[in-house]
């Protein structure tokens, strides 16, 4: 890994004084070769080593470690600070039912974790609505009301839409069920499609979503920045839930998607079952990606 | 992009960022610049101009080395194995093929050996219905393995061309769940000589590095003869299969261009490569 690669590189390091420019250069061109590895974003590997480079030189050398980990320490502060704080808290409506909307790429894991999200929150004493306002996938609505049906929760559907439609009108049925959640499932979609882009922003016009969550495939690799930025320039993201962290991808999206969005990684997908979802520790991340 | 520059340090730097952004990886994208240099130096490339034409000529020399046709079975039914990590586009690409297949007047049969997932077999009968073709399926819960016994044996009773058998998304890392792999292969080929005669890992063209180590493993569990790579109508580029290429040569038969079941070409390398550059 990154820490073996960088002991070599120090190997002959005569251990006194500040850590030299060329010590640096070397250290630094491990660690971007780590990060691209770990798929994370070119431009934000680059930024990120212009600061780490900045902020190592001139560092003394702390006399009880050695400048592999000094190195170690810098990036990994860094990556911490990037990947920002643990914020995993949801902010409930003091008035009428929370609206939570789950968009993101085909494939990405949303209709499984609106289920999983959706049994957290029962876990947490609330009462949720599963909205499938996914009407173009085959058998993306029964997807969804089979989860419904395993967790005893109820599903709102339609035969017709469309998805705006079907969102509006789940606000009407929430109130008769008494849920205090709503969670809208939507049809995986590209970023460059502006005709379903649209159709989100009709969704979050008529339905004003107190939450609109990101759900993106922790395996996603340069392309992560593209599409999490379109995702929050068009619509006001304000979440992140990466899927698919059972795997063993290194997972740079997670850094790209927050250094680009500065949206916070709320939840953390970790397999298929409904309960295999937690909240999302940064500080595990950092050191997943850098390997 | 290379208007008026010279073939120096910056240039090459750039370059090694289109590749690295195509998901090329560091290990290829190094390996490509290193080759270019060799070539400048050998007097290869004399003009910029040269560079781009040198790389995609290189490129797509390199991928046309394997063959992107399909494997077909000498004697019906050509059996033909989709596995892949959960949700690359498995069961849509199968209703992208059953289509082509139909196209071509052929008889197409699908197994839904997808016991797993909620819906995901009435997903591929959703899809059998639409275009027009018959399906094998179990109740959910069912096993995988007796799906695929049924559907070949249906596929041999019913004298189909095509049989096409989905499996539900793993993890290469649950090792149970290769296993399972392993075994529906050893049904099909237990059933019918030769089968599977094609089996494709479908990979999502957003996926990273790990794509990499998902051909290694899913090869090692079904030999991988082929990848179909799906959602290349975004904005990725998918240029991981360089890599695969590279270090397990197995070639791209198919690429997914959308949603709907007429959405799919069969690969092209020269089409592949201009679009990586483009
Ligand atoms: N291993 C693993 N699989 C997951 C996870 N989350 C979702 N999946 C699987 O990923 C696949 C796709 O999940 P879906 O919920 O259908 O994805 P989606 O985003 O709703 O898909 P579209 O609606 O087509 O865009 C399914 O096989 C899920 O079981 C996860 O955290 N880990
Ligand atoms: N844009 C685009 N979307 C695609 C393509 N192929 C599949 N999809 C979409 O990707 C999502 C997942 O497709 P599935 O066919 O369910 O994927 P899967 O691999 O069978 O999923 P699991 O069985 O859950 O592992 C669906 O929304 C598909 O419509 C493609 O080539 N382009
Ligand atoms: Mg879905
Ligand atoms: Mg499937």
């Amino acid at each position: 890994g990154i820490s073996e690669n960088l002991q070599n590189i120090f190997r002959k390091f005569s251990g006194r004084g500040h850590l030299t420019e060329k010590n640096i250069r070397d250290g630094m061109r491990e660690v971007r070769m780590a990060l691209l590895q770990a798929d994370v974003n070119f431009k934000v590997v680059k930024s990120f080593i212009d600061r780490v480079t900045e902020k190592s030189v001139g560092q003394d050398v702390i006399k009880s470690i050695t400048p592999a980990q000094q190195i170690i320490k810098i990036v990994q502060d860094e990556m911490i600070t990037l990947m920002g704080q643990s914020d995993t808290g949801i902010d409930f409506s003091s008035s009428g039912p929370t609206i939570i909307m789950l968009i993101g790429l085909q494939g990405s894991g949303k209709t499984t974790t609106c289920a999983k999200l959706a049994k957290y929150l029962t876990k947490k004493s609330h009462h949720p609505l599963l909205v499938a306002a996914d009407i173009q996938r085959p058998a993306a609505v029964e997807q969804l009301k089979i989860l419904g049906k395993q967790l005893d929760l109820p599903v709102y559907s339609e035969a017709l839409g469309p998805p705006p439609r079907i969102c509006a009108q789940s606000l009407k049925f929430a109130a008769e069920k008494n849920c205090d959640v709503i969670i809208l499932d939507t049809a995986g979609r590209l970023h460059i499609d502006q005709e379903l882009m649209n159709e989100l922003k009709e969704i979050n016009q008529k339905v004003k979503p107190h939450h609109i969550w990101l759900v993106a495939d922790a395996m996603t690799g340069q392309d992560a920045v593209k599409s999490a930025a379109e995702f929050d320039t068009q619509l006001p993201l304000n979440g992140v839930i990466l899927t698919k962290l059972d795997g063993d991808s290194r997972g740079g999206a997670a850094l790209s998607i927050k250094a680009v969005t500065g949206k916070p990684i709320k939840f953390a997908g970790i397999g298929e079952k409904v309960t295999d979802f937690e909240e999302f520790h940064p500080d595990r991340m950092a050191s997943r990606i850098l390997g | 992009l290379l208007k008026g520059k010279k073939i120096d340090e910056d240039l090459l730097n750039q370059l090694e960022e289109i590749l690295i952004s195509a998901d090329m990886g560091v290990e290829t994208s190094l390996k490509i610049i290193e080759d270019l240099k060799s070539a400048y130096k050998e007097g290869k490339l004399t003009g910029v101009e040269q560079v781009i034409d040198y790389l995609k000529l290189e490129l797509k020399t390199s991928l046309k080395e394997t063959k992107s046709a399909l494997n077909l079975s000498t004697t019906p039914p050509t059996v033909i194995l989709i596995a892949g990590v959960n949700g690359t586009g498995k069961t849509t690409s199968i209703a992208k093929l059953a289509y082509l297949f139909q196209q071509e007047k052929k008889k197409v049969l699908l197994a839904a050996s997808d016991t797993f997932r909620a819906a995901a077999i009435d997903q591929l009968a959703v899809w059998s219905d639409r275009i027009g073709v018959e399906i094998v399926r179990h109740q959910p819960g069912a096993d995988p393995g007796a799906v695929a016994f049924d559907a070949a044996e249906a596929a041999l009773a019913r004298q189909v061309d095509y049989l096409i058998v989905d499996t539900a998304g793993r993890l290469h890392t649950k090792t149970n769940l290769m296993k399972e792999l392993t075994k529906i292969k050893n049904v099909l080929a237990k059933k019918i000589p030769g089968a599977p005669h094609e089996t494709l890992l479908v990979l999502d063209a957003t996926t990273g590095q790990n794509a990499i180590i998902q051909a290694k493993q899913f090869n090692e569990a079904v030999p991988v003869t082929g990848l179909f790579l799906a959602k290349l109508d975004g904005t990725a580029k998918g240029g991981i299969i360089v890599a695969i290429k590279n270090q397990l040569n197995i070639p791209v038969k198919f690429i997914g261009l959308g949603e709907k079941s007429d959405d799919l070409e069969p690969f092209d390398a020269d089409k592949f490569v201009d679009a990586l550059f483009a």
